[in-house]
């Protein structure tokens, strides 16, 4: 046995994909017959059958989202320009689960042997959006390295056959799928909970936030000092406890801030200023001015070297591990240079090498015992930096009983 | 990084730690490196990365040197999938002798 399982499966058969787009190197008739082929490689030898739609919604989309793409496309792998990386798919799961992505900077053919054949790297592809990981045996489907076109009617591998049929059945005689399914994947009861205590918290009337809310918008170290950030308020959080227990007004401390709310702030370590997000802008205060002759509207996101279309930072925090700082926006963390005040280069990665940390996340902060901590709802997360880990899959506290006195 | 021999010339010295850095990162990047060093692969320790090559040495199944030989180098810049090679954790310690 050389195939490797990931861990996740479709917890069904009837599967549906989509195309977002398509490589301008072939004809796209091509590359429906070419895509088409592809999921018949494994539908041959279980009962996976795959369904085209047209549509799909953020609510309902297809199982499987076919998209051409180069460089930075919206997730943590970027592409690398001709050559090298080719192709990457998302295991199975939701959002992006199932997708699966092809560099455009590949020359992608169909029939001939020169430039990257689509059919196997889209069959290879595939594989991973049934769950199936990298096999080390030569020759087989699911092995890492592009090994050209293939012949005309190609059979998958029984490295491969094994390892899908382990997912999914064996097609057998009497047509009756012989499937084990892994334990129920949906979110736990407490996950479930947490949402409808999300929602009824989104629908709190913002005119006053008590101390014991749920959700926080931001929380940092400024000074020493802890600052929880909720809707136009904050709270400050001293060594010896809660500043006081009412919120403060944002616009009250840090002048002509013109917004009613942050997504994310940070103390920079030069010059201890601090950068506030909001949308797709930030400003830069010194102590409680705003950094001089700043444009009151902010400055864009792109100065620093994020995406045009990046919406927001969901959390920015210097890591106790290297003391470098981190900005994340949903799955995905760029790493800062504050000297450069710039995005370092080659970034940005998926949020997944944070072993354990929940995206998208509320806010992340080192807090005065030398620990990170990423927080999303009222949760908190201790991170082991040395283990690359969360300490606990499930949250290591409540934010309101540690560090609003609740 | 590995020992570079001072008596070499500087443009051989800084390409041998650019193939270093750039062998380091494809190994974080597919999967060899576990802890803080997934996010600095600069900071591995020498042992750390002996160890990754040779992990990835067994995956590929090269001679297992634990260096960055030429023959190794070639591999890593073969075209290949994006996803990550993940090797059962219990693999990692028994790369065959």
């Amino acid at each position: 046995k050389r195939y490797v399982i990931s861990g996740s499966q479709w917890e069904k058969t009837n599967l549906t994909f989509r195309f977002l787009n398509y490589s301008p190197d072939v004809k796209f008739t091509k590359i429906r017959t070419v895509i088409y082929e592809a999921f018949r490689v494994w539908s041959q030898v279980t009962h996976l059958t795959f369904t085209e739609i047209m549509f799909g919604s953020a609510k309902k989309d297809a199982d499987i989202r076919i998209m051409f793409a180069q460089k930075f496309h919206h997730d943590g792998y970027p592409f690398d320009g001709p050559g090298n990386i080719l192709a990457h798919a998302f295991f199975p799961g939701e959002n992006k689960g199932g997708d699966a992505h092809f560099d455009d900077d590949e020359n992608w053919t169909v029939d001939s042997d020169e430039g990257v054949n689509l059919f196997m790297v889209a069959a290879h592809e595939f594989g991973h959006a049934l769950g199936l990981s990298h096999s080390k045996t030569p020759g087989s489907l699911m092995y890492p390295w592009y090994a050209g076109k293939q012949s005309k009617y190609y059979t998958l591998p029984k490295d491969d056959v094994e390892g899908i049929q382990k997912l999914y059945g064996v097609k057998n005689s009497n047509n009756t799928p012989v499937i084990v399914l892994v334990p129920n994947h949906e979110g736990s009861k407490e996950d479930k909970d947490e949402k409808k205590e999300e929602e009824e918290d989104e629908n709190k009337d913002e005119g006053f936030v008590d101390n014991c809310t749920h959700k926080f918008d931001a929380i940092t170290r400024i000074r020493g000092d802890v600052y929880i950030f909720k809707g136009k308020y904050f709270w400050r959080w001293e060594s010896g406890g809660m500043k006081d227990s009412s919120p403060i007004l944002i616009t009250q401390f840090w002048y002509n801030y013109p917004e009613d709310s942050v997504d994310a702030v940070f103390e920079r370590k030069k010059g201890s200023k601090i950068m506030f997000f909001k949308g797709n802008k930030y400003w830069l205060y010194d102590a409680n001015h705003m950094e001089k002759a700043w444009p009151i509207e902010g400055r864009p996101l792109t100065e620093l070297g994020l995406p045009a279309d990046l919406k927001k930072i969901d959390a920015a925090f210097t890591w106790s591990y290297n003391k470098r700082t981190y900005l994340v926006s949903d799955d995905m963390y760029w790493k800062f240079d504050e000297n450069e005040n710039y995005v370092v280069y080659d970034y940005p990665r998926d949020m997944k090498i944070w072993q354990g940390v929940p995206t998208p996340l509320d806010a992340a902060f080192q807090f005065n015992d030398g620990k990170t901590y990423f927080i999303k709802g009222k949760h908190y997360w201790e991170f082991l930096d040395s283990q690359m880990r969360v300490k606990t899959k499930l949250p290591t506290g409540n934010i309101s009983e540690r560090w609003m006195q609740c | 990084s590995q020992p570079v021999d001072s008596a070499q010339p500087r443009t051989q010295r800084s390409a041998g730690t650019n193939i270093q850095k750039k062998g380091m990162k494809y190994l974080m990047e597919f999967g060899y490196v576990n802890g803080p060093s997934l996010e600095m692969e600069n900071l591995m320790s020498e042992e750390a990365q002996v160890k990754a090559i040779r992990r990835f040495q067994a995956f590929a199944n090269l001679p297992l040197t634990g260096r960055l030989d030429h023959r190794t180098i070639e591999w890593m810049e073969k075209p290949r999938c994006g996803n990550k090679d993940t090797l059962p954790e219990d693999t990692w310690g028994n790369e065959r002798k």
